[in-house]
């Protein structure tokens, strides 16, 4: 475990918490994209699917993080479709999702490290997660808007895969330790953030709102 | 540095 690494962990449960605050606290998902969170869950359990076939003991705190991912992240669909269904923006979260789970379903197919199930999901879960926050970002356009909160929250999730990157480096130096496809696909997750850490480091850091156009 | 198989990551 490298600083890196910690602090991308922390930042990915800080963005899980603002969602969840901010949802539950205004009784809104205004602004939240339902469907980027359904993407987040079916990552974290194909990703995670090893906690299900085989229950270990929640001896470390990897297990447990896990666990606070698949819940919080189900918990979360939960009160955008359910609790608080009436305050979704059905309208403008209006991405095709299937345009994201198909392309990753088949690349992970076609490009993986070993041809296997669990491999292969932990694959399509990579390329998946990339692209999860599109959806969020597209009714953002939509709306032409994002609340501070809801910024705080992308800022977070952004920040996560960028650290994760610098946590590549150190381990790729030091442990001379490779991931290439999660590397590639954290990569180009991170540059679908560029416009919006531009717009929030440029806007929300000083008070403003973020509004599109910018 | 070979690319591992095993994800050590969450």
């Amino acid at each position: 475990m490298n600083i890196f690494r910690l602090f991308g962990d922390l930042s990915h449960l800080a963005a899980i918490a603002i969602l969840l605050l901010k949802i539950w606290k205004t009784r809104s998902c205004a602004g939240v994209s339902g469907k980027t969170q359904l993407l987040f869950a079916v990552c974290f359990i194909t990703r995670y699917i090893d906690l299900f076939l085989h229950f270990v003991s929640l001896y470390n705190t990897e297990k447990v993080m896990k666990l606070i991912y698949i819940s919080a992240s189900v918990f979360t669909c939960y009160l955008i479709f359910f609790k608080f269904k009436a305050t979704y923006d059905g309208n403008h979260d209006s991405m095709r999702a299937e345009f994201l789970i198909v392309p990753a379903a088949g690349l992970a197919c076609l490009i993986n490290t070993k041809f296997d199930a669990i491999e292969i999901l932990w694959t399509f879960s990579i390329y998946l997660e990339a692209v999860a926050i599109l959806p969020q970002l597209f009714l953002i356009s939509k709306t032409g808007e994002a609340e501070t909160i809801t910024s705080h929250y992308l800022f977070a999730q952004g920040s996560y895969r960028a650290l994760y990157i610098l946590n590549w480096i150190y381990r790729y130096h030091y442990e001379s330790h490779v991931d290439t496809i999660a590397i590639v696909a954290g990569v180009v997750q991170t540059i679908l953030y560029c416009d919006f850490f531009y717009l929030y480091i440029t806007k929300v850091v000083k008070g403003q709102k973020i509004v599109l156009p910018a | 540095a070979s690319d591992n198989a095993v994800h050590d990551e969450l």
